[in-house]
């Protein structure tokens, strides 16, 4: 009685957390990290990519509602309903995954009236990729919470599961339908990245920069948050604009597949055409799928009809959906979707008036606007807007990573207490 | 000895149950909400068929737990079954 089935005709897919449960134990960053394994869960055997974003243009927007929120399944506080996702399809809810925000959502809980949300929100993308629900006890696609079904980075799907998404999306090149079949020990995923923290065990190095006087080789929005790149280190600022950790991470231990002997990096951007992220440095570049290189790279730049000699900045700009590469005083304007620069450059610089015409890096932000960085100064530019808007530069110390004001002298007292 | 008559609220509840999620046609305004035995008791059968239960299609107390077990909003069966059932 199943119906017609519904699916995806792209096979990349961007997701977002656009809300998060209000009074939960789990903290943000836990809810992302299940949402991305439970998502993981299917596109580890089937051909889907599924690419968290910031923007409101997600195909899978997650949210946690309470009781009626403006769609056809209000929920009915704790117990009852409590989630259910849109089939894929023309509307513009579909995909879309809403969970009960008066569950009490748990993870690797043992409260046994908790609601394990990595099972839960596998059962969801289900749907959200087509599936519709079975009778079959064994399957996540039976329509009761039947408990925790696992460790997230174990876990893996039943075979009647793996069977109907297979007839919807065929198998993953990297999944052998036999080897499925074997059931053999399941692969482990990669951890999720470790946060930049300052737990590393190894001691201070002296090559580590300082935030508040840095010359930043580049700044980036990746997965919607900041990334501020010096040498080979980098500072984090989640969503909300704080700072990850005061200590920089190590480029390398992150981003995994960068060169060792790589001491740093020309320019960062995400690609908006796959979501993968793009490392310049030189006349070479490297992509990377979430934080692991992809293979066969690095590459010439020459891929990008960019001309020998590297790049200062790359920036992806919503505006007209085009890429930027900045050298100097000159520009060129890229379409990442056809893969081909457009005629006409390189220009001569700078296209936004009041920023200066030599970057070393520009990013969008979350609230719209485009922020150009040289030196210890950044230029903000409002959605739309081709000039810079008034009081700018300001100093990205202050405002981006948490220092004070740029007293003279100040900064670099501070780097060489650091 | 017969099995005791569902309480009204329980039948109340498992109408408005099997509707939700698919194994009751929605309400009719015209109509309300009226069934046949018969329909409410096939409706019944194929819920507990789907949900691992006895298909007795008698509204006991197993099935009304299972009603009550949280679960995911979207319904069981399309609407398009109904058309087909119908039919």
């Amino acid at each position: 009685q199943a119906p017609a089935p519904t699916k995806w005709n792209k096979r990349n897919l961007s997701w977002r957390v656009r809300t998060f449960p209000r009074d939960s134990a789990l903290g943000p960053d836990t809810v992302r990290a299940l949402m991305y394994y439970a998502l993981k869960v299917w596109s580890d055997i089937a051909p889907l990519n599924f690419h968290e974003v910031a923007g409101s243009t997600a195909d899978i927007q997650i949210d946690f509602s309470r009781a009626d929120h403006q769609d056809e399944y209000p929920f009915d506080g704790p117990g009852g309903t409590v989630a259910h996702a849109f089939f894929p399809g023309d509307h513009h809810s579909a995909g879309d995954t809403h969970f009960d925000d008066e569950e009490a959502w748990t993870f690797r809980s043992s409260d046994a009236h908790g609601m394990d949300l990595f099972a839960v929100a596998v059962h969801e993308f289900g749907h959200a990729i087509g599936l519709s629900h079975v009778s079959t006890p064994s399957s996540i696609m039976q329509p009761y919470y039947q408990g925790p079904v696992g460790d997230p980075l174990r876990y893996r799907l039943p075979y009647d599961d793996r069977v109907r998404v297979w007839q919807l999306y065929g198998v993953r090149e990297s999944v052998s339908p036999t080897a499925q079949l074997d059931t053999p020990e399941p692969e482990e995923p990669p951890l999720l990245p470790e946060p930049p923290d300052n737990r590393s065990s190894t001691p201070p190095r002296k090559d580590v920069p300082h935030r508040c006087s840095a010359h930043f080789d580049a700044v980036a929005q990746i997965r919607g948050e900041a990334f501020f790149f010096k040498g080979k280190y980098f500072w984090r600022l989640n969503r909300d604009r704080h700072l990850v950790s005061l200590q920089p991470a190590q480029m390398h231990r992150f981003w995994r597949g960068l060169p060792l002997h790589l001491d740093s990096v020309d320019a960062v951007y995400e690609r908006t055409s796959d979501h993968k992220i793009v490392f310049f440095k030189g006349d070479r570049y490297w992509v990377f799928k979430d934080n692991n290189v992809e293979e066969g790279y690095p590459r010439p730049i020459s891929d990008f009809s960019l001309p020998p000699g590297g790049v200062d900045a790359a920036f992806s700009w919503p505006h007209n959906d085009r890429t930027y590469f900045f050298k100097d005083q000159l520009y060129w304007r890229y379409d990442d979707h056809t893969r081909r620069m457009d005629p006409g450059y390189p220009a001569q610089g700078p296209l936004w008036r009041g920023v200066p015409s030599t970057l070393d890096d520009a990013m969008r932000w979350s609230d719209g606007a485009s922020y150009f960085f040289r030196g210890q100064e950044y230029w903000k530019v409002q959605e739309g807007e081709l000039e810079a808007a008034p009081g700018y530069p300001q100093s990205t110390a202050r405002d981006w990573l948490v220092c004070g004001e740029p007293a003279a002298g100040e900064a670099e007292a501070e780097a060489a207490r650091a | 000895c017969a099995a005791p008559a569902p309480r009204a609220e329980d039948l109340s509840l498992g109408v408005e149950w099997l509707s939700r999620f698919g194994y009751l046609p929605p309400a009719d305004p015209a109509t309300g909400r009226l069934q046949t035995q018969e329909e409410l008791s096939k409706a019944i059968a194929t819920m507990q068929q789907f949900g691992g239960l006895k298909a007795t299609g008698i509204l006991d107390e197993a099935t009304l737990a299972l009603m009550k077990t949280p679960r995911c909003s979207l319904p069981d069966l399309p609407p398009l079954s109904w058309a087909r059932r119908k039919r």
